[in-house]
């Protein structure tokens, strides 16, 4: 999986990192301090399609239909999250209780072609 | 000539408009995931002392012998549970003839959502026996109280626990059914009362300020249950 740079046009994933304290919400989220969020961006020429690492997905295997029947040429190959990782949280809710919680599929951490 | 997101066509965006959406998803994407509506306005804050000793507890309640969170963890890889910690309202209760410590503790279901209560335990620190010479051990009683009923007139024995009180320390009553009684019942006040009664002084009250790390909360375990499991408790 690619990371974007300046010169990466293909799909690449993009680092995108919120402190909470420069958005006002660590007075609410006591841990951790900040949100790894990243993103998949840029483009998916058709010798991309459907890698890296999505050949198991729902999507990738009708994209391999529509290629094998050579109806592919009205579908364009999208850049799209394939791995994401669970954010471990520790906040305050509205009772003011403290909840602990890990929220699956959060951390975009490898991006791949449909 | 400018350029278009490959994915969606849209126009591309500026560095600075780019980055100021991306802060708007990852709000919404985290009030999503945590089944918030909006942040929330936080205008009371839990005292830092009472804060660190509960996470701390939190903590070692993991990895205490018995394995009983990592277990219930492992049932449950598929739903998502998460933990509340909840310290409690303190209000010196009146259990008829001892006095007793009063707690109360808020929690608030979303309508239409249900949760499981997978296992829950109260914390209550004791202080140490003021008299040398008694036994070092005394009973814990913990009641539920009535919501809204006259203390120490309406309550139920939960449970009763014998304490080592040679030394203050943190003890731990399991209270798995009644919060899951609780939050089926819809109210949202959980009140109990605790009495650890040495001669007629409560060893379980708190005697220094409320900030003191010494604050009793409630630890839970809890998953939201979804309307295939609810169809199963309802068909069994």
């Amino acid at each position: 999986s690619l990371r974007c740079g300046d010169d990466v046009t293909v799909c690449c994933k993009r680092e995108f990192y919120i402190k909470f304290k420069d958005i006002q919400w660590h007075d609410w989220i006591i841990a951790p301090e900040g949100y790894h969020m990243n993103y998949c961006m840029g483009q998916c020429p058709q010798h991309l399609s459907g890698s890296p690492g999505i050949a198991s997905s729902f999507h990738a295997t009708i994209f391999s239909q529509l290629k094998v029947n050579g109806i592919n040429t009205a579908v364009s190959s999208c850049c799209v999250p394939t791995e994401r990782r669970p954010l471990s949280m520790v906040y305050f809710n509205s009772q003011h209780n403290i909840v602990k919680t890990d929220v699956p599929d959060m951390i975009v951490e490898s991006c791949g072609c449909t | 000539g400018s350029p278009r997101c490959a994915s969606c066509g849209f126009p591309a965006l500026t560095k600075d408009a780019e980055e100021k959406l991306m802060i708007e998803v990852a709000k919404q994407q985290l009030l999503d995931k945590l089944h918030l509506k909006e942040r929330p306005n936080i205008t009371q804050a839990v005292p830092r002392a009472a804060l660190l000793t509960a996470l701390r507890k939190l903590h070692s309640g993991r990895v205490r012998p018995n394995r009983t969170l990592e277990q219930e963890n492992n049932l449950s890889k598929k739903d998502q549970s998460y933990e509340i910690v909840s310290f409690a309202d303190i209000h010196e209760g009146d259990g008829g003839a001892q006095a007793s410590l009063g707690l109360a503790f808020r929690f608030l279901q979303e309508s239409g959502q249900s949760i499981q209560v997978l296992q829950s335990s109260l914390w209550i620190y004791a202080r140490s026996s003021e008299n040398p010479h008694r036994a070092p051990h005394l009973t814990a009683q913990v009641f539920l109280s009535a919501d809204g009923g006259a203390s120490g007139l309406n309550r139920t024995l939960v449970m009763e626990k014998m304490l080592e009180v040679h030394k203050g320390n943190w003890h731990t009553f399991p209270i798995t059914r009644t919060l899951q009684a609780f939050l089926d019942s819809n109210q949202h006040q959980l009140r109990l009362e605790v009495t650890c009664d040495e001669d007629g002084k409560n060893l379980c009250s708190l005697d220094g300020p409320a900030d003191s790390p010494y604050q009793p909360f409630l630890v839970a375990q809890v998953r939201l249950r979804d309307n295939h499991s609810k169809h199963l408790v309802r068909k069994r």
